[in-house]
Order: structure tokens, then sequence, then C-alpha cells
């Protein structure tokens, strides 16, 4: 059975495409067949899996408009691990898509037909609550939201949460909320303990006991089109996504 | 004559709200009259003035919308410095806008009619490339683009550029790069400063000699919705607003 999480929060820069990324690795070296799913028209996630987004000629934009079978923009970029990358057109998807009846639904559609065996499915969105981060929500059965540590992060999750029950409640009805991952945590700046001890207190069991540290290694591997694990491999970081996946198969 | 910058970055967490609202009161205490604009639906600017965006009732959406005048909405936040508050169904607007002829031009028309006396506008934008993005674009005559010192950040910059340049030649011809504004910049980790030198080897004399580190009291400051400029003044991100202020008002 495999399992089709989305990773979303409409607030900027609080670690979604990194967790996509680095817990899709994770997974994979524990020997899950993942399918990393990128949504966002900045291609972020596509980048960090070392492909260029101006080279991509077929993407998640043609199997949202054009019905493309999402095998056949599939590219394997690890062993285990597999990207239905973005492109920039993506950006007018939202536009495109508008008059489509089941506009919503485009991503549902194609995951279901998917002839690919995978184990996990992680979809990428971008800071938005559009037209793209709805098709990952009535796609997904989880949900994942990462929460920077810091006041600005903390502020978003009350909207986001009411978007989700929304959804749940008019479009999927099982979609439920897997986790709350607390992000760039600083266990040295009094600031990012305060949020952290608020985020457990306001979410008590569904924020994950697997909490990532701000870490410079984290947004360096990239570059190089790595992950934490393999580029800073017994960093706090590192084994901090480790103990997310493990979480995440064997349930909290 | 009024000065009406736009803060923009589709890449999320880059900065761009708090550059707004640290910038904005640095203005404001050199004794400049500043007007901030929060186009984002977070409302994070909003929530940075001290306001409740549940709490507001005239924000706006109703100015761009239903033409309710701009300054009917306003809220003074401290000396010199006042507010245009966002809502959460700001979000609703890009969707609402699409049928209006002069859904770009929404917000220009508003504040050419603006009967309040000031020497800057400046306007932060969620982060997308959206109708409320591209009205903060036809309305400002200058863009701040703020990049934070990381890889992923740095590789939006093109696609942002490029859009600002069609923005340019079939919407607002006054529009002009005002300038790249390095920010979250840490001098110890070897992989900031190569994203810095890289900003300043591209765009050379575009970025700005004020560089804003990272400081964990910029993220707390906005908790008691203070500026660095108040909650930590002596320290280098606050100064580097002071500097970021001075070279806009004389000139890099
Ligand atoms: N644990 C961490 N330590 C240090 N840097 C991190 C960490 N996690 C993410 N980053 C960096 O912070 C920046 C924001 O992260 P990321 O781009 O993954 O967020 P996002 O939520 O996907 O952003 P967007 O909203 O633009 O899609 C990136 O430059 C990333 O490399
Ligand atoms: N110089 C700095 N040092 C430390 N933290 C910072 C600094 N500048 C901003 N931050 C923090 O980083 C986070 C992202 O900044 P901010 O929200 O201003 O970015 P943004 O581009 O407006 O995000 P969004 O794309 O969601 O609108 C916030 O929590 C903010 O408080
Ligand atoms: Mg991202
Ligand atoms: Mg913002």
């Amino acid at each position: 059975m495999k399992r089709i999480i989305a990773v979303a929060n409409q607030k900027g820069g609080v670690g979604k495409t990194t967790t996509v990324f680095n817990l899709g690795w994770a997974l994979a070296q524990l020997g899950k067949r993942v399918l990393l799913v990128d949504l966002d028209p900045q291609a972020a996630l596509t980048m960090s899996c070392g492909q260029d987004p101006y080279q991509v000629t077929r993407s998640l934009y043609t199997v949202l408009l054009r019905d493309t079978r999402l095998v056949s923009v599939l590219r394997q970029v690890a062993p285990n691990l597999y990207l239905a990358p973005a492109t920039s057109d993506l950006a007018r998807a939202e536009i495109a898509l508008s008059t489509f009846p089941d506009r919503a639904f485009r991503l549902s559609n194609a995951l279901q037909r998917l002839a690919l065996d995978v184990d996990f499915v992680l979809m990428d969105t971008p800071p938005s609550l559009g037209l793209l981060t709805v098709n990952a929500m009535t796609a997904a059965q989880e949900l994942l939201i990462p929460v920077q540590c810091q006041f600005l992060s903390m502020r978003g999750v009350r909207a986001l949460l009411e978007m989700v029950w929304r959804i749940h409640e008019r479009m999927n009805p099982s979609l439920a909320l897997l986790g709350i991952l607390p992000t760039m945590y600083r266990p040295e700046v009094e600031h990012s303990q305060a949020v952290l001890a608020e985020l457990q207190d306001v979410f008590q069991n569904k924020v994950f006991s697997a909490i990532i540290v701000d870490q410079p290694s984290v947004a360096e591997a990239p570059v190089s089109a790595q992950s934490v694990l393999t580029f800073d491999p017994d960093s706090p970081a590192a084994q901090a996504y480790r103990t997310l996946a493990q979480e995440i198969i064997h349930g909290k």
C-alpha cells in the first residue's frame, strides 16, 4: 500500500523542499522505493536532485494539463529514488487549469494511474495555498507540515490547518495530519526554544520527536546535488532526518 | 516626490517582510514619512506591526476589490510610520480580481489617489509571482530584491528578473531595479560567503553595500511588535538596516 504524503506550508522558506529531499533520501537508504513530486514552479526540489529545470522537456506541467502519463516524465536520481520534475511553466498551470472541471484532482488521477511500484510518494509544494497545493492535498492521504522555529512561521499554522480541514471535509476525507516537523531549530537561541515549546504545547503528540536543527551543511549539500545524508552523514540534521524516516515508517 | 518601492522575491523566507518592516522603521527614525503596504494574505507585516489580522475589518482587500480609499484603512504604528494592513481574505483577491479589466493596476490607482503626504511607500509581497505581486510591481517605480545567502535562494533570481523585465516592457516602463539586498548572511560559513561573492560578481553595483547578517534577535523582535532597531539597536543587523536606509535616501 503506497503512502502518499504532501509536504506543505504557505509560509515561505520553512524547509518544505529540504524535507522532501532529505526525507526521500533517508527512506530510499532504508530500502523503500520513493517517488518525489515537485509541484513548485521554482523547481527547487528538481534542482536539489541535480536536474536543470530549463533542460526538462516533459514535466508535471504536461501531466497536469495534457494527461501525459506520470511514468513518462520520471527520472531516477538515486537508488530507490525517482523524481517527477517541475519546470517554470508550472506557474501558468494554476490559470490554465482553472477551466477544467476536475482541476483540483488532476494529480490525484495521475497518481492513481501510475504504473510504477513505489512505497512512498512525497510531494513538494509552493509557498501558497493555490491550486497546485490543493492538488497535492487531494492526492495525499497524509500531510507533513514543516514549521521553522521562529515567530512568523508559527503564526501561519492556524490558517493552514483551517484549510486542511476544509479539504478533508469537501474533497479528500482520507487526508490526515501526519505530523508537524520543527525545522531550523537553534538549541542555543532562547526564542527558538520558546517557539519549539509552544509547538509541542499546542500540537502535543502531532509534533514529531525528530527535530531538524539549523545546520549550514543542509543548505550547502544541494549545490552538489547531494542530500545532507551523504554530504554530512554524521551530523545532527542528517541523524534527525533518519529518525524522522523511522518515525514515519513505524509510527510515532 | 513620493518614492514607491516594491520588495519582492518569489522564493519564500528570504527576508521580504523583515526588510519592509525594518527598513520602514529606519527611514521613519530618519524623519521620513513612510507607508507600509502588506499585500501578503499571511499578513506577516501586519503582525510584525502588532496588529491582529483577524481583528482588521478594513484592509487592502476592500481597497483592491471595492475601491475603498486607501487612507481609510491606514493605521499609524509608530511616529512617521503608517500601515495598510492585510487580512487572510486577500488570498481570494487574485481570483476575485481576475475578471476586472484593470486587475493589474488596482493598487497603482489606489496609490495615485492617496490623500496622505508620505516620502516612501514600501510594499511587502507574498512568495509568488501572482496578481498581488504584479500589482505591487505596476504601482512601484523601484524594486528591492532580498536574497538569502544560500544556494536555493540564489537560483530564483534569474526567473524573477525575467519577470521584472516583462513588467517593465508591457505594463510599467518606469519600474527599475533599486538593488539586491543580501540577507541572513553568515560571515563564518563558507557557503554563505560563496553565495555573497557570486551575487556581487553577477550583479555588481546592483548589490547594496549594506549586508544583513543572520542574527536571532531579528526574528525575535516582531514577537513584541518591535523592529530590531528598537529591540537590539546596537546590533550588526540594526546597523545594516540603517546603512540600507542611508543608501536608499542618498543613492549607492
Ligand atoms: N536545517 C536547516 N539548516 C540550515 N538551513 C536549512 C535547513 N533546512 C533548510 N535550510 C535552508 O533554508 C532555506 C529554505 O529552505 P527550503 O527552500 O527547503 O524551504 P521551503 O519551505 O521549501 O521554501 P519555499 O517556501 O521557497 O518553497 C534553503 O536555502 C535551505 O537550504
Ligand atoms: N537577518 C535575519 N537574521 C535572522 N532571522 C531573520 C533575518 N531576517 C529574517 N529572519 C527570519 O527569517 C524568517 C523569514 O523571514 P521573512 O518572513 O521576513 O521572509 P519572507 O521573504 O517575507 O517570507 P515569505 O516568503 O513567507 O513572505 C522569519 O522568521 C524572520 O524573522
Ligand atoms: Mg520549497
Ligand atoms: Mg513575508
